[in-house]
């Protein structure tokens, strides 16, 4: 039996957002420890990561490992009349053939239920190694989400140069070129705001604009994200969900032959 | 143009 209750319910309305461009069916993993997720958009150019600790939730309970393979678009629907103040509650029996959601609501006194009937996804999972980047950028979640929205208009690719200069983001396209240069910035009294550049050795690196931006849809779990990245290797693009967990997008690079 | 790798050409799969 699975079983979890989460508070902020809408903590887990925005996961589902951040992912749903990206990928159609989707496996929830469930242990004892985590809800996660690992999956690739269709053209494997991207790998999503999620972990949501179970300290993130108010009653957690999972007595077996389960995979609960949903269909993100049925999942959006559901979504959509979770209110923003609603405590959210999962379950599903060991067999994981249908996942009850319930939208509970203390003020008004609502409690919305729903079951969702669940699919066997077959998916690839990819053995992705922690390893130290030569260059990791924190820098405000809204930032990213500006840059990568306004250089759409110059190109279609974005080149990342991370220098002693500090952050640089670059598009070239028919009209000409765009460049945005974030200098490390640690001046403001919030964190949140502050840019930070951790650089071991310079790495330029080329991705798809339109990839970058499906990634800013986790813009609302974290004020901050983080930046990693190491030469011909993916970037990993991180939004922290306070201490409890993360959204990992892993893009792999163009590469010149 | 640079051509648009995969992930399953950095990560292996499990």
């Amino acid at each position: 039996m699975f079983e979890a209750r989460l508070a902020n319910g809408n903590i887990f309305k925005m996961i589902v957002e951040s992912i749903r461009e990206l990928v159609v069916d989707v496996n929830i993993d469930c242990s004892t420890e985590e809800l996660s997720i690992q999956c690739m958009d269709s053209a494997h150019v991207a790998l999503v990561s999620m972990s949501l600790s179970q300290s993130a939730f108010d009653h957690f309970r999972c007595d077996r490992s389960l995979s609960l393979g949903l269909n993100l678009p049925n999942v959006s629907k559901i979504f959509k009349m979770m209110g923003r103040d609603d405590t959210m509650v999962l379950k599903a029996e060991d067999s994981a053939d249908k996942l009850m959601l319930m939208f509970e609501n203390d003020k008004s006194g609502t409690i919305a239920d729903f079951e969702l009937k669940l699919m066997a996804i077959e998916a690839e999972q990819l053995g992705v190694p922690d390893t130290a980047y030569k260059c990791s950028i924190s820098m405000p979640s809204s930032e990213f989400q500006r840059i990568v929205r306004d250089l759409q208009v110059m190109g279609d690719t974005c080149k990342i140069s991370c220098t002693k200069e500090g952050l640089k983001f670059s598009a070239t396209g028919q009209i000409g070129t765009g460049n945005i240069l974030m200098r490390q910035n640690v001046a403001s009294e919030k964190e949140e705001d502050h840019v930070t550049i951790d650089m071991e050795e310079p790495v330029e690196l080329n991705f798809a604009l339109r990839y970058l931006n499906f990634f800013t849809k986790a813009t609302p779990l974290s004020p901050t994200v983080i930046l990693k990245m190491s030469p011909g290797l993916p970037i990993v693009i991180e939004y922290p969900i306070e201490q409890l967990g993360h959204v990992k997008y892993y893009l792999a690079p163009k590469m010149e032959e | 143009k640079a051509p648009q790798t995969r992930m399953d050409a950095f990560f292996a799969v499990q």
